[in-house]
């Protein structure tokens, strides 16, 4: 339930914040 | 030296020496000239001017350059430490430096509080965490009652704001993520391990003499 996850957890999940992307060709 | 200009000094502005970026970092010379392949792909995928602007990097992220994404701009903006609205290869070796799995647990955590502190007032303060909620739930397409924000913000907040100024500091933030490590997850890219055998090509390029891995 998102109301019991901090906001951080919430927002670490941002595609914005996953680089991983920038090594796939 | 002498005269010679190696051709990548030449068409790379901010292009610096693999061994000199290796040995500033956790990366080794054949990694650094690994990176110096993804490097050539994303600053020429818009503008061939050697640098990565805003949009470059917004493809390479998305494989969509009008993206609009607020912590896509902000990583770009932290990696952009000159402020020049480019990413030059010195810099993106030394922020990408930051996600290499040896790097400190301590550089990990600055570079976390510095992404979410968006104003840059050495706090990360309740309207900037709203702020950066609110995005990702365009972002993803959720929606959540104005009331479940604040719920989540005043949860947020009680954990972390231990001295309940209403803002977070870098000293609660540490304390914070030792507490709560699965947020740092996002700090370290697997990736870089394997970044010369994602980028082998980097052999036939290779500047340097008698590589040591």
């Amino acid at each position: 339930k998102p109301s019991l996850m901090n906001a951080f957890e919430l927002i670490s999940t941002s595609q914005g914040l996953n680089l991983g992307t920038l090594f796939e060709k | 030296m002498g005269c010679f200009q190696s051709k990548a000094r030449r068409q790379f502005p901010g292009y610096e020496d693999p061994v000199s970026l290796a040995s500033q970092t956790a990366f080794s010379v054949s990694e650094v000239e690994a990176l110096f392949e993804l490097f050539k792909s994303i600053s020429s995928s818009v503008v061939d001017d050697g640098l990565i602007n805003k949009e470059e990097f917004h493809l390479a992220l998305f494989k969509n350059r009008k993206r609009e994404n607020l912590f896509a701009n902000r990583i770009f903006d932290l990696f952009d430490v000159k402020q020049k609205g480019v990413i030059d290869f010195g810099d993106f070796v030394r922020a990408l430096n930051v996600f290499h799995p040896n790097a400190s647990h301590e550089d990990k955590v600055d570079f976390s509080f510095r992404l979410y502190d968006l104003d840059g007032t050495g706090f990360i303060e309740r309207k900037e965490v709203k702020q950066m909620l609110i995005a990702l739930l365009c972002e993803s397409e959720m929606r959540l009652a104005d009331e479940t924000i604040e719920i989540i913000l005043d949860k947020t907040f009680s954990e972390a704001d231990v001295n309940q100024d209403g803002k977070i500091d870098k000293l609660e933030w540490q304390d914070f993520v030792s507490r709560n490590p699965s947020l740092m997850k996002i700090m370290t890219l697997p990736y870089l391990r394997d970044i010369t055998t994602t980028f082998p090509s980097f052999v036939f390029n290779s500047e340097v003499e008698d590589i040591a891995t």
